[in-house]
């Protein structure tokens, strides 16, 4: 989905 | 990525590495929750789906794929290879009781009701309260063995430089997440308990931590 947020920390 | 983020990663690893290490070397895997182990197993395979969606950097691949491989390891050590010594009758806490709540909440308070975005917030929430069923363990036991306590240490630590590493992103990055954060901080209060026993009893000379 569009905006849909990337979680960069593991 | 700042220094906070980057120790509390290796500290989670070396978390990670000791509790799979320790039930290699003694061949027994007592007093370690397989319940826990299939939580955490849980949360790093609905977390990290995302390995097949987007890419990050090297690092966070590798890392993603060194925490999953050992989760499972460490389940297949416990259920399958050494399941002779592995303590099941003192292994009783209810998980449902866990999983159950946490998916509702994932479902009810999340970023964006997607499936992908869903399973990142379980894994979220289930992580804050995966260490309880090993928490239980011990307080019924009473006892936990030293590598167990240094484990759960790392564990503690890895949190707490989370939340560090948290309000440095706030302040030079206006990076806030609501949802990590509120689980991060129910997370590193379970651990706090456990912390001052670990530093109390580790400077006795005990190789016993007695949680009651």
């Amino acid at each position: 989905a569009e905006g849909e947020a990337v979680h960069d920390e593991l | 990525m700042n220094i906070f983020r980057l120790t509390g990663d290796l500290s989670h690893l070396a978390a990670i590495i000791i509790l799979l290490l320790k039930i290699w070397k003694t061949r027994s895997c007592a007093g370690i929750s397989g319940k826990s182990q299939v939580l955490f197993a849980l949360v790093f395979t609905t977390r990290y789906l995302d390995l097949l969606t987007s890419f990050i950097s090297l690092y966070n691949t590798t890392m993603k794929i060194i925490y999953i491989g050992c989760a499972y390891a460490t389940v297949y050590l416990i259920y399958m290879k050494f399941k002779a010594t592995y303590d099941g009758n003192h292994d009783t806490f209810r998980v449902e009781f866990l999983v159950v709540p946490v998916g509702g909440l994932a479902f009810l308070v999340n970023h964006d009701f997607s499936p992908l975005e869903i399973l990142w917030t379980f894994s979220i929430y289930l992580e804050s309260v995966a260490i309880l069923p090993q928490l239980f363990m011990i307080s019924k036991t009473g006892e936990a063995e030293t590598i167990t306590t240094h484990y759960l240490f790392f564990l503690g630590l890895y949190r707490a430089l989370y939340l560090i590493n948290w309000i440095w992103r706030f302040y030079f990055e206006g990076f806030f997440d609501m949802i990590a954060i509120v689980a991060g901080v129910v997370q590193t209060i379970l651990y706090c308990d456990f912390f001052y026993l670990y530093v109390t009893k580790g400077e006795s000379g005990s190789n016993k931590i007695n949680p009651a």
